[in-house]
Protein backbone atom coordinates (compact mmCIF):
# COMPACT_ATOMS: atom_id res chain seq x y z
CA UNK A 1 0.00 0.00 0.00
CA UNK A 2 1.01 3.78 -0.05
CA UNK A 3 3.22 3.93 2.53
CA UNK A 4 5.42 0.68 1.35
CA UNK A 5 5.28 2.18 -2.22
CA UNK A 6 6.88 5.91 -0.75
CA UNK A 7 9.53 3.61 1.27
CA UNK A 8 10.50 2.32 -2.06
CA UNK A 9 11.02 5.45 -4.24
CA UNK A 10 12.79 6.74 -1.34
CA UNK A 11 15.22 4.18 -0.26
CA UNK A 12 16.82 4.32 -3.78
CA UNK A 13 17.88 8.24 -3.62
CA UNK A 14 18.66 7.81 0.20
CA UNK A 15 22.22 7.87 -1.15
CA UNK A 16 22.43 10.59 -3.18
CA UNK A 17 21.80 13.07 -0.08
CA UNK A 18 19.22 15.75 -0.71
CA UNK A 19 15.78 14.72 -1.28
CA UNK A 20 14.72 16.92 -4.90
CA UNK A 21 11.86 18.39 -6.07
CA UNK A 22 11.87 15.30 -8.67
CA UNK A 23 11.70 12.66 -5.79
CA UNK A 24 8.51 14.53 -4.48
CA UNK A 25 6.92 14.86 -7.91
CA UNK A 26 7.77 10.93 -8.36
CA UNK A 27 5.64 10.10 -4.83
CA UNK A 28 3.28 12.43 -5.44
CA UNK A 29 2.19 10.93 -8.94
CA UNK A 30 1.56 7.85 -6.38
CA UNK A 31 -0.66 9.70 -4.50
CA UNK A 32 -2.46 11.60 -7.84
CA UNK A 33 -2.91 7.69 -8.76
CA UNK A 34 -4.57 6.63 -5.62
CA UNK A 35 -6.63 9.65 -5.19
CA UNK A 36 -8.25 9.01 -8.66
CA UNK A 37 -8.64 5.93 -7.77
CA UNK A 38 -10.94 6.81 -5.24
CA UNK A 39 -12.54 9.04 -7.32
CA UNK A 40 -11.61 12.57 -5.65
CA UNK A 41 -12.30 14.92 -8.63
CA UNK A 42 -9.17 15.33 -11.01
CA UNK A 43 -8.99 19.16 -10.57
CA UNK A 44 -9.12 18.71 -6.36
CA UNK A 45 -6.03 16.17 -7.21
CA UNK A 46 -3.92 18.47 -8.62
CA UNK A 47 -4.88 21.44 -6.54
CA UNK A 48 -3.86 19.41 -3.58
CA UNK A 49 -0.72 17.54 -5.05
CA UNK A 50 0.86 21.12 -5.67
CA UNK A 51 0.08 22.10 -2.20
CA UNK A 52 0.95 19.19 -0.75
CA UNK A 53 4.37 19.16 -2.60
CA UNK A 54 4.92 22.62 -1.37
CA UNK A 55 4.67 21.63 2.21
CA UNK A 56 6.64 18.31 1.24
CA UNK A 57 9.51 20.10 0.67
CA UNK A 58 9.14 21.89 3.18
CA UNK A 59 9.03 19.38 5.89
CA UNK A 60 11.63 17.75 7.34
CA UNK A 61 11.97 14.36 5.04
CA UNK A 62 15.17 13.66 4.75
CA UNK A 63 16.34 13.61 8.26
CA UNK A 64 13.64 11.19 9.21
CA UNK A 65 14.76 7.54 9.31
CA UNK A 66 11.24 6.46 7.55
CA UNK A 67 11.52 9.37 5.17
CA UNK A 68 8.24 7.24 3.26
CA UNK A 69 6.55 6.79 6.32
CA UNK A 70 7.34 10.84 7.46
CA UNK A 71 6.07 12.13 3.61
CA UNK A 72 2.49 10.09 4.40
CA UNK A 73 2.25 11.64 7.30
CA UNK A 74 2.72 15.03 5.63
CA UNK A 75 -0.07 13.76 2.53
CA UNK A 76 -2.61 12.45 5.52
CA UNK A 77 -2.37 15.45 7.40
CA UNK A 78 -3.23 17.39 4.90
CA UNK A 79 -5.76 15.79 3.58
CA UNK A 80 -7.98 14.77 7.30
CA UNK A 81 -7.36 19.02 7.81
CA UNK A 82 -8.79 19.54 4.34
CA UNK A 83 -11.92 17.45 5.49
CA UNK A 84 -12.10 18.39 8.93
CA UNK A 85 -11.75 21.93 8.44
CA UNK A 86 -15.19 23.28 8.22
CA UNK A 87 -16.05 21.17 10.88
CA UNK A 88 -18.90 22.73 13.35
CA UNK A 89 -21.68 20.99 15.72
CA UNK A 90 -25.19 20.82 14.15
CA UNK A 91 -27.03 23.50 15.23
CA UNK A 92 -30.39 23.24 16.98
CA UNK A 93 -32.48 25.60 19.51
CA UNK A 94 -33.85 24.14 23.01
CA UNK A 95 -36.95 26.14 22.82
CA UNK A 96 -38.41 26.42 19.67
CA UNK A 97 -39.02 23.71 16.64
CA UNK A 98 -35.89 22.89 14.64
CA UNK A 99 -35.98 22.44 10.68
CA UNK A 100 -33.86 19.95 8.64
CA UNK A 101 -33.80 19.95 4.73
CA UNK A 102 -32.28 16.95 3.11
CA UNK A 103 -31.78 17.77 -0.54
CA UNK A 104 -29.94 15.70 -3.44
CA UNK A 105 -29.92 13.67 -6.75
CA UNK A 106 -31.98 10.94 -7.31
CA UNK A 107 -31.40 7.43 -5.02
CA UNK A 108 -28.49 8.92 -3.02
CA UNK A 109 -29.84 7.89 0.25
CA UNK A 110 -31.89 10.65 1.72
CA UNK A 111 -35.64 9.39 2.38
CA UNK A 112 -33.61 6.58 4.53
CA UNK A 113 -31.37 9.35 6.32
CA UNK A 114 -34.69 11.32 7.07
CA UNK A 115 -35.12 8.31 9.45
CA UNK A 116 -31.68 8.31 10.54
CA UNK A 117 -31.80 11.24 11.28
CA UNK A 118 -35.12 11.18 13.14
CA UNK A 119 -33.59 8.48 14.91
CA UNK A 120 -30.60 9.73 16.37
CA UNK A 121 -32.35 12.79 17.35
CA UNK A 122 -35.19 11.17 19.13
CA UNK A 123 -32.26 9.25 21.19
CA UNK A 124 -30.93 12.98 21.66
CA UNK A 125 -34.39 13.73 23.40
CA UNK A 126 -35.87 15.42 20.96
CA UNK A 127 -39.39 15.01 19.35
CA UNK A 128 -39.09 14.25 15.80
CA UNK A 129 -41.56 14.66 12.99
CA UNK A 130 -41.16 13.32 9.02
CA UNK A 131 -42.52 15.57 6.50
CA UNK A 132 -43.05 13.75 3.26
CA UNK A 133 -42.59 17.05 0.65
CA UNK A 134 -41.82 14.18 -2.29
CA UNK A 135 -44.70 14.09 -4.67
CA UNK A 136 -42.60 12.70 -7.47
CA UNK A 137 -41.85 9.72 -6.86
CA UNK A 138 -43.28 6.62 -7.21
CA UNK A 139 -44.80 5.39 -3.86
CA UNK A 140 -42.05 8.02 -1.93
CA UNK A 141 -44.39 8.37 0.74
CA UNK A 142 -45.49 5.17 1.19
CA UNK A 143 -41.73 4.53 2.28
CA UNK A 144 -41.05 7.17 4.74
CA UNK A 145 -44.46 5.99 6.22
CA UNK A 146 -43.60 2.84 6.31
CA UNK A 147 -40.19 3.85 7.74
CA UNK A 148 -41.70 6.37 9.74
CA UNK A 149 -44.53 3.28 11.31
CA UNK A 150 -41.36 0.94 12.04
CA UNK A 151 -39.67 3.62 14.26
CA UNK A 152 -43.29 4.87 15.89
CA UNK A 153 -41.51 8.54 14.52
CA UNK A 154 -45.33 10.53 13.11
CA UNK A 155 -45.03 11.35 9.23
CA UNK A 156 -46.74 14.20 7.89
CA UNK A 157 -48.09 13.89 4.31
CA UNK A 158 -50.75 14.62 1.96
CA UNK A 159 -50.81 13.04 -1.88
CA UNK A 160 -53.57 15.84 -2.58
CA UNK A 161 -51.07 18.77 -2.18
CA UNK A 162 -47.56 19.94 -3.72
CA UNK A 163 -44.48 19.92 -2.07
CA UNK A 164 -44.82 23.64 -0.84
CA UNK A 165 -47.79 23.00 0.20
CA UNK A 166 -47.27 19.87 2.72
CA UNK A 167 -43.72 21.89 3.77
CA UNK A 168 -45.77 24.57 5.10
CA UNK A 169 -48.68 22.69 6.33
CA UNK A 170 -46.15 19.86 8.15
CA UNK A 171 -44.41 22.63 9.88
CA UNK A 172 -47.64 25.03 11.11
CA UNK A 173 -48.56 20.92 12.27
CA UNK A 174 -45.26 20.76 13.77
CA UNK A 175 -45.65 24.20 15.72
CA UNK A 176 -48.36 23.16 16.51
CA UNK A 177 -48.14 19.90 18.22
CA UNK A 178 -45.35 20.83 20.26
CA UNK A 179 -42.63 18.49 18.01
CA UNK A 180 -38.86 19.77 18.80
CA UNK A 181 -37.40 18.58 15.07
CA UNK A 182 -38.80 18.74 11.71
CA UNK A 183 -36.92 16.56 9.01
CA UNK A 184 -38.40 17.04 5.68
CA UNK A 185 -37.68 14.67 2.48
CA UNK A 186 -38.06 16.07 -0.97
CA UNK A 187 -37.40 14.25 -4.45
CA UNK A 188 -34.28 13.29 -5.64
CA UNK A 189 -33.22 15.47 -8.25
CA UNK A 190 -31.23 16.55 -11.31
CA UNK A 191 -29.04 19.98 -10.71
CA UNK A 192 -29.57 21.08 -13.97
CA UNK A 193 -33.52 20.52 -14.19
CA UNK A 194 -34.22 24.00 -13.46
CA UNK A 195 -37.72 23.89 -12.39
CA UNK A 196 -37.55 20.93 -9.97
CA UNK A 197 -34.26 23.26 -8.86
CA UNK A 198 -36.84 26.43 -8.55
CA UNK A 199 -38.92 23.94 -6.55
CA UNK A 200 -36.56 23.12 -3.87
CA UNK A 201 -35.49 26.87 -3.89
CA UNK A 202 -39.33 27.88 -2.87
CA UNK A 203 -39.67 25.01 -0.52
CA UNK A 204 -36.13 26.15 1.29
CA UNK A 205 -37.27 30.03 1.31
CA UNK A 206 -40.56 28.93 3.02
CA UNK A 207 -39.20 26.25 5.49
CA UNK A 208 -36.05 28.18 6.27
CA UNK A 209 -34.14 25.36 7.84
CA UNK A 210 -31.61 25.28 10.88
CA UNK A 211 -29.98 22.74 8.70
CA UNK A 212 -30.08 22.04 4.73
CA UNK A 213 -27.96 18.98 4.20
CA UNK A 214 -26.77 17.86 0.66
CA UNK A 215 -26.94 13.77 0.46
CA UNK A 216 -24.52 12.45 -1.30
CA UNK A 217 -23.25 8.60 -2.16
CA UNK A 218 -20.17 7.31 -1.08
CA UNK A 219 -19.54 5.69 -4.52
CA UNK A 220 -20.51 9.06 -6.70
CA UNK A 221 -17.22 9.78 -9.24
CA UNK A 222 -15.70 12.94 -10.94
CA UNK A 223 -19.14 14.83 -11.34
CA UNK A 224 -20.19 14.74 -7.58
CA UNK A 225 -18.48 18.02 -6.91
CA UNK A 226 -20.27 19.94 -9.72
CA UNK A 227 -23.77 18.68 -8.46
CA UNK A 228 -22.81 20.01 -5.14
CA UNK A 229 -21.77 23.12 -6.17
CA UNK A 230 -25.21 23.67 -8.17
CA UNK A 231 -27.24 22.86 -5.03
CA UNK A 232 -25.08 25.39 -2.96
CA UNK A 233 -25.67 27.90 -5.05
CA UNK A 234 -29.32 27.42 -5.26
CA UNK A 235 -30.19 26.61 -1.81
CA UNK A 236 -27.03 26.81 0.40
CA UNK A 237 -26.02 24.38 1.83
CA UNK A 238 -25.27 24.06 5.81
CA UNK A 239 -23.69 20.03 5.14
CA UNK A 240 -23.42 17.09 3.97
CA UNK A 241 -23.94 13.50 4.41
CA UNK A 242 -22.29 10.93 2.40
CA UNK A 243 -24.52 7.61 2.19
CA UNK A 244 -23.30 4.04 1.38
CA UNK A 245 -19.97 4.21 3.54
CA UNK A 246 -20.60 0.49 4.47
CA UNK A 247 -19.93 0.00 0.53
CA UNK A 248 -16.29 -0.40 -0.39
CA UNK A 249 -16.45 3.08 -1.95
CA UNK A 250 -13.11 4.72 -1.09
CA UNK A 251 -15.84 7.98 -1.19
CA UNK A 252 -13.33 10.61 -2.38
CA UNK A 253 -16.40 12.45 -3.73
CA UNK A 254 -16.16 13.49 -0.19
CA UNK A 255 -12.79 15.43 -0.58
CA UNK A 256 -13.44 17.29 -3.57
CA UNK A 257 -16.94 18.17 -1.81
CA UNK A 258 -15.60 19.70 1.34
CA UNK A 259 -13.01 21.36 -0.24
CA UNK A 260 -14.80 23.16 -2.61
CA UNK A 261 -18.00 24.18 -1.28
CA UNK A 262 -16.41 24.69 2.53
CA UNK A 263 -19.48 23.13 4.43
CA UNK A 264 -19.12 20.38 6.99
CA UNK A 265 -19.41 16.68 6.55
CA UNK A 266 -21.77 15.96 9.65
CA UNK A 267 -22.97 12.37 9.08
CA UNK A 268 -22.31 9.09 7.06
CA UNK A 269 -24.73 6.23 6.44
CA UNK A 270 -23.33 3.01 7.23
CA UNK A 271 -26.19 0.67 6.60
CA UNK A 272 -29.89 0.30 5.23
CA UNK A 273 -31.35 -0.05 8.48
CA UNK A 274 -32.20 3.10 10.98
CA UNK A 275 -29.49 2.51 12.99
CA UNK A 276 -27.48 2.94 10.23
CA UNK A 277 -25.81 6.44 11.00
CA UNK A 278 -22.65 7.52 12.33
CA UNK A 279 -20.30 10.96 12.72
CA UNK A 280 -17.74 11.58 9.93
CA UNK A 281 -13.99 11.21 11.25
CA UNK A 282 -12.00 12.85 9.09
CA UNK A 283 -8.96 11.04 9.92
CA UNK A 284 -10.98 7.45 9.69
CA UNK A 285 -11.82 9.32 5.71
CA UNK A 286 -8.08 10.24 4.84
CA UNK A 287 -6.99 6.71 5.66
CA UNK A 288 -10.37 5.59 3.38
CA UNK A 289 -9.82 7.50 0.51
CA UNK A 290 -5.35 6.98 0.19
CA UNK A 291 -6.64 3.35 0.49
CA UNK B 1 4.74 20.16 -31.49
CA UNK B 2 7.33 16.71 -30.95
CA UNK B 3 8.48 13.90 -33.23
CA UNK B 4 5.05 12.25 -32.79
CA UNK B 5 3.15 13.91 -35.25
CA UNK B 6 2.11 17.34 -34.62
CA UNK B 7 0.38 16.95 -31.14
CA UNK B 8 2.49 18.13 -27.75
CA UNK B 9 2.18 16.94 -24.71
CA UNK B 10 -0.41 19.43 -23.76
CA UNK B 11 -2.20 18.25 -26.40
CA UNK B 12 -2.27 14.48 -24.97
CA UNK B 13 -3.03 16.12 -21.54
CA UNK B 14 -6.18 17.73 -21.81
CA UNK B 15 -7.64 14.91 -23.71
CA UNK B 16 -6.31 12.45 -20.79
CA UNK B 17 -8.04 15.21 -18.46
CA UNK B 18 -11.04 14.95 -20.21
CA UNK B 19 -11.11 11.26 -19.99
CA UNK B 20 -10.35 11.02 -16.11
CA UNK B 21 -13.28 13.68 -15.61
CA UNK B 22 -15.39 11.40 -17.45
CA UNK B 23 -15.21 8.90 -15.22
CA UNK B 24 -13.25 6.33 -17.79
CA UNK B 25 -10.14 5.94 -14.90
CA UNK B 26 -6.92 6.84 -15.13
CA UNK B 27 -5.41 3.06 -16.07
CA UNK B 28 -8.21 2.70 -18.51
CA UNK B 29 -7.19 6.51 -19.66
CA UNK B 30 -4.10 6.02 -19.83
CA UNK B 31 -4.07 3.34 -21.95
CA UNK B 32 -6.14 4.60 -24.36
CA UNK B 33 -4.30 7.88 -25.06
CA UNK B 34 -1.22 5.18 -25.71
CA UNK B 35 -3.20 3.39 -28.24
CA UNK B 36 -3.97 6.71 -30.04
CA UNK B 37 -0.55 7.99 -30.06
CA UNK B 38 0.14 4.59 -32.18
CA UNK B 39 -2.73 5.13 -33.97
CA UNK B 40 -1.76 9.05 -34.96
CA UNK B 41 1.75 7.61 -35.55
CA UNK B 42 0.49 4.24 -37.40
CA UNK B 43 -1.62 6.51 -39.53
CA UNK B 44 -0.02 9.70 -39.67
CA UNK B 45 -2.95 11.92 -38.58
CA UNK B 46 -1.82 15.32 -38.25
CA UNK B 47 -5.05 17.26 -37.63
CA UNK B 48 -6.95 17.46 -33.91
CA UNK B 49 -9.86 16.95 -35.42
CA UNK B 50 -8.96 13.65 -36.92
CA UNK B 51 -7.25 13.05 -33.56
CA UNK B 52 -10.79 13.20 -31.65
CA UNK B 53 -12.23 11.14 -34.40
CA UNK B 54 -9.55 8.41 -34.06
CA UNK B 55 -9.95 8.48 -30.22
CA UNK B 56 -13.55 8.23 -30.51
CA UNK B 57 -13.60 5.50 -32.80
CA UNK B 58 -11.28 3.76 -30.11
CA UNK B 59 -13.55 4.16 -27.19
CA UNK B 60 -16.57 3.27 -29.47
CA UNK B 61 -15.00 0.02 -30.24
CA UNK B 62 -14.04 -0.74 -26.92
CA UNK B 63 -17.80 -0.62 -26.04
CA UNK B 64 -19.28 -4.13 -27.04
CA UNK B 65 -22.89 -3.87 -27.58
CA UNK B 66 -26.10 -5.96 -28.55
CA UNK B 67 -29.66 -4.87 -27.67
CA UNK B 68 -32.13 -7.20 -25.92
CA UNK B 69 -33.12 -10.17 -28.38
CA UNK B 70 -36.86 -9.27 -30.10
CA UNK B 71 -37.62 -12.53 -30.03
CA UNK B 72 -38.02 -14.86 -26.64
CA UNK B 73 -38.26 -18.53 -28.06
CA UNK B 74 -37.94 -20.06 -24.02
CA UNK B 75 -41.27 -18.75 -21.95
CA UNK B 76 -41.36 -16.99 -19.99
CA UNK B 77 -37.58 -14.79 -20.54
CA UNK B 78 -36.69 -14.55 -17.16
CA UNK B 79 -34.43 -11.01 -16.70
CA UNK B 80 -33.25 -11.17 -13.31
CA UNK B 81 -32.18 -6.83 -12.22
CA UNK B 82 -29.43 -6.37 -9.97
CA UNK B 83 -27.21 -4.13 -8.48
CA UNK B 84 -26.23 -1.65 -5.29
CA UNK B 85 -28.53 0.06 -3.50
CA UNK B 86 -31.12 3.08 -5.55
CA UNK B 87 -29.14 2.95 -9.01
CA UNK B 88 -32.70 2.44 -10.69
CA UNK B 89 -33.87 -0.79 -10.87
CA UNK B 90 -37.29 -0.79 -9.88
CA UNK B 91 -37.56 2.03 -12.19
CA UNK B 92 -35.45 0.43 -14.99
CA UNK B 93 -37.79 -2.70 -14.97
CA UNK B 94 -40.82 -0.15 -14.97
CA UNK B 95 -39.59 1.21 -18.12
CA UNK B 96 -38.77 -2.28 -19.77
CA UNK B 97 -42.66 -3.50 -19.01
CA UNK B 98 -43.32 -0.42 -20.94
CA UNK B 99 -41.62 -1.45 -23.72
CA UNK B 100 -42.54 -5.30 -24.39
CA UNK B 101 -46.06 -4.34 -23.25
CA UNK B 102 -46.00 -2.21 -26.26
CA UNK B 103 -44.40 -4.47 -28.41
CA UNK B 104 -47.17 -6.71 -27.88
CA UNK B 105 -45.46 -9.29 -25.44
CA UNK B 106 -47.62 -10.40 -22.18
CA UNK B 107 -45.36 -9.13 -19.10
CA UNK B 108 -44.82 -10.22 -15.29
CA UNK B 109 -42.98 -8.40 -13.03
CA UNK B 110 -42.08 -10.51 -9.50
CA UNK B 111 -41.23 -8.20 -6.66
CA UNK B 112 -38.37 -10.03 -5.36
CA UNK B 113 -37.37 -6.98 -3.32
CA UNK B 114 -39.02 -7.77 -0.19
CA UNK B 115 -36.65 -5.90 2.13
CA UNK B 116 -36.65 -2.37 1.58
CA UNK B 117 -40.16 0.14 2.61
CA UNK B 118 -42.40 0.83 0.23
CA UNK B 119 -40.40 -1.40 -2.78
CA UNK B 120 -43.64 -3.62 -3.48
CA UNK B 121 -45.69 -0.75 -3.86
CA UNK B 122 -43.33 0.84 -6.05
CA UNK B 123 -43.34 -1.75 -8.42
CA UNK B 124 -46.95 -2.27 -7.97
CA UNK B 125 -47.33 0.76 -9.51
CA UNK B 126 -45.06 0.33 -12.84
CA UNK B 127 -46.67 -3.46 -12.92
CA UNK B 128 -50.00 -0.71 -13.00
CA UNK B 129 -49.29 1.62 -15.61
CA UNK B 130 -47.66 -0.89 -17.53
CA UNK B 131 -50.50 -3.53 -17.83
CA UNK B 132 -48.33 -5.87 -16.60
CA UNK B 133 -49.30 -8.99 -14.45
CA UNK B 134 -47.65 -8.85 -11.08
CA UNK B 135 -46.71 -11.06 -8.12
CA UNK B 136 -45.46 -10.28 -4.25
CA UNK B 137 -45.54 -11.87 -1.21
CA UNK B 138 -45.80 -10.26 2.14
CA UNK B 139 -42.76 -7.63 3.12
CA UNK B 140 -39.89 -9.49 4.90
CA UNK B 141 -40.53 -13.00 2.36
CA UNK B 142 -37.91 -14.60 1.47
CA UNK B 143 -37.30 -13.40 -2.19
CA UNK B 144 -36.37 -16.60 -3.38
CA UNK B 145 -39.66 -17.70 -2.83
CA UNK B 146 -41.10 -14.76 -4.70
CA UNK B 147 -38.77 -15.88 -7.72
CA UNK B 148 -39.92 -19.10 -7.40
CA UNK B 149 -44.02 -18.22 -7.01
CA UNK B 150 -43.38 -15.33 -10.25
CA UNK B 151 -41.81 -18.22 -12.68
CA UNK B 152 -45.05 -20.77 -11.76
CA UNK B 153 -47.49 -17.71 -12.10
CA UNK B 154 -45.84 -16.94 -15.68
CA UNK B 155 -45.75 -20.42 -16.92
CA UNK B 156 -49.17 -21.02 -15.50
CA UNK B 157 -50.29 -17.82 -17.26
CA UNK B 158 -48.08 -18.13 -20.67
CA UNK B 159 -45.89 -14.98 -20.00
CA UNK B 160 -43.61 -13.70 -22.71
CA UNK B 161 -41.65 -12.08 -20.24
CA UNK B 162 -40.86 -12.18 -16.53
CA UNK B 163 -38.56 -9.86 -15.07
CA UNK B 164 -38.07 -10.16 -11.39
CA UNK B 165 -36.61 -6.56 -9.18
CA UNK B 166 -34.31 -7.87 -6.24
CA UNK B 167 -33.31 -5.53 -3.33
CA UNK B 168 -30.07 -2.98 -3.79
CA UNK B 169 -27.24 -4.69 -2.18
CA UNK B 170 -23.70 -3.52 -1.78
CA UNK B 171 -21.36 -5.91 -2.81
CA UNK B 172 -19.46 -6.28 -0.30
CA UNK B 173 -22.18 -7.85 1.60
CA UNK B 174 -21.40 -11.51 1.55
CA UNK B 175 -24.99 -12.28 3.36
CA UNK B 176 -26.78 -10.02 0.72
CA UNK B 177 -24.80 -11.40 -2.79
CA UNK B 178 -25.31 -15.28 -0.63
CA UNK B 179 -28.92 -14.14 -0.65
CA UNK B 180 -28.99 -13.25 -4.46
CA UNK B 181 -26.74 -16.50 -5.03
CA UNK B 182 -30.15 -18.67 -3.61
CA UNK B 183 -32.28 -16.56 -5.19
CA UNK B 184 -30.38 -17.82 -9.00
CA UNK B 185 -30.46 -21.53 -7.70
CA UNK B 186 -33.68 -21.07 -7.08
CA UNK B 187 -34.91 -19.97 -10.31
CA UNK B 188 -32.33 -22.51 -12.30
CA UNK B 189 -33.90 -25.43 -10.35
CA UNK B 190 -37.04 -23.85 -11.61
CA UNK B 191 -36.90 -23.80 -15.49
CA UNK B 192 -32.77 -24.68 -16.26
CA UNK B 193 -32.27 -22.45 -18.92
CA UNK B 194 -33.74 -19.03 -16.52
CA UNK B 195 -32.67 -16.35 -15.77
CA UNK B 196 -32.04 -15.60 -19.62
CA UNK B 197 -30.78 -12.33 -18.93
CA UNK B 198 -29.22 -11.09 -15.89
CA UNK B 199 -28.94 -7.28 -16.06
CA UNK B 200 -26.39 -5.43 -13.63
CA UNK B 201 -28.15 -1.73 -13.01
CA UNK B 202 -25.17 0.72 -12.77
CA UNK B 203 -26.28 4.19 -12.18
CA UNK B 204 -23.44 6.68 -14.48
CA UNK B 205 -22.71 9.13 -11.60
CA UNK B 206 -20.64 6.40 -10.35
CA UNK B 207 -16.76 6.18 -10.20
CA UNK B 208 -14.16 3.58 -10.23
CA UNK B 209 -16.60 1.26 -7.07
CA UNK B 210 -18.71 0.02 -10.40
CA UNK B 211 -15.69 -2.20 -11.54
CA UNK B 212 -15.78 -3.52 -8.16
CA UNK B 213 -19.71 -3.76 -8.66
CA UNK B 214 -19.46 -5.42 -12.09
CA UNK B 215 -16.55 -8.20 -10.93
CA UNK B 216 -18.04 -8.86 -7.67
CA UNK B 217 -21.88 -9.68 -9.28
CA UNK B 218 -20.38 -11.40 -12.17
CA UNK B 219 -17.81 -13.68 -10.35
CA UNK B 220 -21.17 -14.37 -8.00
CA UNK B 221 -23.57 -15.09 -10.06
CA UNK B 222 -22.78 -13.91 -13.59
CA UNK B 223 -23.82 -10.67 -15.41
CA UNK B 224 -25.06 -10.77 -19.15
CA UNK B 225 -25.66 -7.24 -19.28
CA UNK B 226 -25.33 -3.43 -18.14
CA UNK B 227 -28.02 -0.91 -18.20
CA UNK B 228 -26.52 2.37 -17.21
CA UNK B 229 -29.06 4.91 -15.83
CA UNK B 230 -29.28 8.17 -15.51
CA UNK B 231 -27.53 9.76 -17.65
CA UNK B 232 -29.62 12.59 -18.74
CA UNK B 233 -27.42 14.08 -15.49
CA UNK B 234 -24.37 15.50 -16.18
CA UNK B 235 -22.40 12.71 -15.39
CA UNK B 236 -20.54 11.21 -18.55
CA UNK B 237 -21.02 7.64 -17.29
CA UNK B 238 -17.31 7.01 -18.69
CA UNK B 239 -16.88 3.70 -16.30
CA UNK B 240 -19.13 2.29 -19.44
CA UNK B 241 -16.21 2.08 -21.25
CA UNK B 242 -13.97 0.65 -18.13
CA UNK B 243 -17.04 -2.31 -18.09
CA UNK B 244 -17.21 -2.87 -21.87
CA UNK B 245 -13.25 -3.08 -21.79
CA UNK B 246 -12.65 -5.34 -18.51
CA UNK B 247 -15.52 -7.38 -18.73
CA UNK B 248 -16.48 -8.21 -22.28
CA UNK B 249 -20.47 -7.76 -21.27
CA UNK B 250 -22.95 -5.51 -23.18
CA UNK B 251 -24.35 -2.24 -22.34
CA UNK B 252 -28.34 -3.33 -23.32
CA UNK B 253 -30.03 0.28 -22.52
CA UNK B 254 -29.28 3.34 -20.73
CA UNK B 255 -31.46 5.24 -18.35
CA UNK B 256 -32.26 8.77 -19.53
CA UNK B 257 -35.17 10.09 -16.92
CA UNK B 258 -37.70 8.85 -14.72
CA UNK B 259 -40.33 8.35 -16.87
CA UNK B 260 -41.43 5.14 -18.41
CA UNK B 261 -40.31 6.54 -21.61
CA UNK B 262 -37.01 7.11 -20.55
CA UNK B 263 -35.01 4.27 -21.93
CA UNK B 264 -32.90 3.51 -24.74
CA UNK B 265 -30.97 1.29 -27.05
CA UNK B 266 -27.13 1.52 -26.06
CA UNK B 267 -25.36 3.54 -28.91
CA UNK B 268 -21.64 3.06 -28.91
CA UNK B 269 -21.20 6.08 -31.53
CA UNK B 270 -23.23 8.82 -29.83
CA UNK B 271 -22.76 7.97 -26.23
CA UNK B 272 -19.02 8.52 -27.46
CA UNK B 273 -19.89 12.02 -28.87
CA UNK B 274 -21.70 13.15 -25.84
CA UNK B 275 -18.73 11.86 -23.76
CA UNK B 276 -16.17 13.87 -25.51
CA UNK B 277 -18.54 16.32 -26.34
N1 LIG C 1 -26.10 0.01 2.41
C1 LIG C 1 -26.64 1.22 2.52
N2 LIG C 1 -27.74 1.50 1.82
C2 LIG C 1 -28.29 2.72 1.97
C3 LIG C 1 -27.74 3.72 2.81
N3 LIG C 1 -28.54 4.81 2.71
C4 LIG C 1 -29.54 4.51 1.85
N4 LIG C 1 -29.38 3.24 1.40
C5 LIG C 1 -30.19 2.52 0.43
O1 LIG C 1 -30.10 3.22 -0.79
C6 LIG C 1 -31.32 3.05 -1.54
C7 LIG C 1 -31.86 4.42 -1.88
O2 LIG C 1 -32.26 5.04 -0.68
P1 LIG C 1 -33.45 6.11 -0.66
O3 LIG C 1 -33.55 6.57 0.74
O4 LIG C 1 -34.67 5.57 -1.31
O5 LIG C 1 -32.81 7.23 -1.59
P2 LIG C 1 -33.45 8.62 -2.01
O6 LIG C 1 -32.36 9.61 -2.12
O7 LIG C 1 -34.55 8.99 -1.10
O8 LIG C 1 -34.01 8.29 -3.45
P3 LIG C 1 -34.98 9.22 -4.31
O9 LIG C 1 -36.04 9.71 -3.41
O10 LIG C 1 -35.49 8.34 -5.38
O11 LIG C 1 -34.12 10.31 -4.85
C8 LIG C 1 -32.22 2.22 -0.65
O12 LIG C 1 -32.07 0.87 -1.05
C9 LIG C 1 -31.66 2.42 0.73
O13 LIG C 1 -31.93 1.34 1.58
C10 LIG C 1 -26.54 3.41 3.53
O14 LIG C 1 -25.97 4.20 4.27
N5 LIG C 1 -26.05 2.15 3.35
N1 LIG D 1 -32.85 11.18 -13.69
C1 LIG D 1 -32.98 9.85 -13.65
N2 LIG D 1 -33.43 9.27 -12.53
C2 LIG D 1 -33.57 7.92 -12.53
C3 LIG D 1 -33.24 7.11 -13.63
N3 LIG D 1 -33.50 5.81 -13.29
C4 LIG D 1 -33.97 5.83 -12.04
N4 LIG D 1 -34.03 7.11 -11.56
C5 LIG D 1 -34.46 7.57 -10.24
O1 LIG D 1 -33.53 7.07 -9.30
C6 LIG D 1 -34.20 6.85 -8.05
C7 LIG D 1 -33.96 5.42 -7.60
O2 LIG D 1 -34.62 4.55 -8.51
P1 LIG D 1 -35.09 3.09 -8.07
O3 LIG D 1 -35.69 2.47 -9.28
O4 LIG D 1 -35.91 3.14 -6.84
O5 LIG D 1 -33.68 2.44 -7.74
P2 LIG D 1 -33.41 0.99 -7.16
O6 LIG D 1 -32.14 0.52 -7.72
O7 LIG D 1 -34.57 0.09 -7.42
O8 LIG D 1 -33.26 1.31 -5.62
P3 LIG D 1 -33.25 0.26 -4.42
O9 LIG D 1 -34.29 -0.78 -4.70
O10 LIG D 1 -33.56 1.06 -3.22
O11 LIG D 1 -31.88 -0.32 -4.38
C8 LIG D 1 -35.66 7.18 -8.30
O12 LIG D 1 -35.88 8.51 -7.88
C9 LIG D 1 -35.81 7.08 -9.79
O13 LIG D 1 -36.84 7.89 -10.31
C10 LIG D 1 -32.74 7.76 -14.82
O14 LIG D 1 -32.40 7.16 -15.85
N5 LIG D 1 -32.63 9.13 -14.77
MG1 LIG E 1 -36.51 9.40 -1.51
MG1 LIG F 1 -35.72 -1.02 -6.10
Amino acid sequence: ELTNRFESIFKKIRGQGKISEENIAEAMRDVKRALLEADVNYKVVKKFTADVSAKALGADILSSITPGQQFVKVVYDELAALMGGNARAIRFHTNRLNIVVLAGLQGSGKTTTCAKLALHFRKQGHRPLLIACDTHRVAAIDQLDTLGKSLEIPVFSDRAKSPLEICREGLAFAQREGFSLAVIDTAGRLHIDADMMAELKALCAAAKPDETFFVADAMAGQDAVNVAKEFHKEIKLSGVILTKMDGDSRGGAALSILDVIGVPLQFIGVGEKPDGLELFYPERMASRILG
Amino acid sequence: SGASGSFDDRFYDALEDALILADIGLETSTDLIARLKSEIAGRGITTPAAAYAALKTLLAGDLAVTKLPDEFPPKPWVILVVGVNGVGKTTTIGKLAGEFGAAGKKVMLGAADTFRAGAVEQLKIWAQRTKADFVFQQDGADPASVAFDAMEASKARGIDVLILDTAGRLQNKTNLMNELSKIVRVIKRNLPQAPNEVLLVVDATTGQNALNQARVFNEIIGVTGFVITKLDGTSKGGIAVALSKNFGIPVRKIGVGEGVDDLQNFDPVSYVDALLG
